[in-house]
């Protein structure tokens, strides 16, 4: 892991977090050991302004043009998009099922949420996440703490809101021990209408 | 401390800064 000081250059728009994009691809048929999934992820920027952000994100293929099994993540620096890292492991994420087309512009929306700190939650984000997958794409948004339950409640009214979400959409949340347990990150869910 | 609250407009307009090329 490359240690680099990401600092914002002058006439720039600070973020209130610094964070790291990350990407990753695996070949569904291999079950996701621990151990193939941090091989098979790898970060390629972290950026401190906004208008870094832009430089990296309008440089990036769309999330909805991607194809097979891969996954974008924006972590805050210092946080790795597992289930393992100290950050989360007391955490876990709501998700939210995309049918095809929709992922590009929910992926954008819910990033500059993020990095516009309108969750209101303190410390309690810890990314998001973009999952291309063959039937659907599902977007996911990591905290830290899954039994906190004014922050889980909160930050999923706010998806509804910056997402503008149909108020019968189905909000699922999963805490990252329950995904452990099963080894799987979208099955066995708490379902909230 | 303040947080740094940035609306979408607003990080919408800062992508086609020069900054931002």
């Amino acid at each position: 892991q490359k240690v680099k000081e990401v600092m914002v250059p002058p006439g720039e728009h600070p973020l209130q977090y610094k964070y790291t994009f990350w990407y990753s691809r695996r070949t569904p048929s291999r079950p996701a050991s621990t151990h193939n999934y941090e091989q098979n992820i790898r970060q390629f920027g972290t950026v401190a302004s906004v208008e870094q952000f832009w430089r990296i994100y309008s440089h990036i293929v769309r999330p909805g043009d991607l194809t097979g099994y891969s996954d974008f993540h924006l972590f805050k620096d210092g946080i790795k998009p597992m289930w393992e890292d100290e950050a989360n492991k007391n955490g876990g994420k709501w998700i939210i099922r995309l049918r095809k087309g929709l992922a590009s512009r929910f992926w954008e929306n819910i990033i500059l949420a993020m990095l516009g700190e309108q969750f209101m939650v303190g410390e309690e984000i810890c990314g998001v996440v973009v999952s291309i997958r063959f039937q659907e794409d599902i977007l996911s948004i990591w905290n830290k703490t899954a039994n906190d339950q004014f922050s889980t409640v909160r930050i999923r009214d706010t998806l509804r809101r910056v997402l503008n979400l149909p108020p019968n959409t189905i909000m699922e949340y999963k805490t990252h021990t329950d995904s452990l347990k099963d080894n799987s990150s979208f099955r066995n869910t708490k379902i909230t209408v | 401390g303040t947080r740094i609250i940035y609306d979408r407009k607003f990080l919408l307009d800062r992508r086609n800064s020069p900054l931002a090329q």
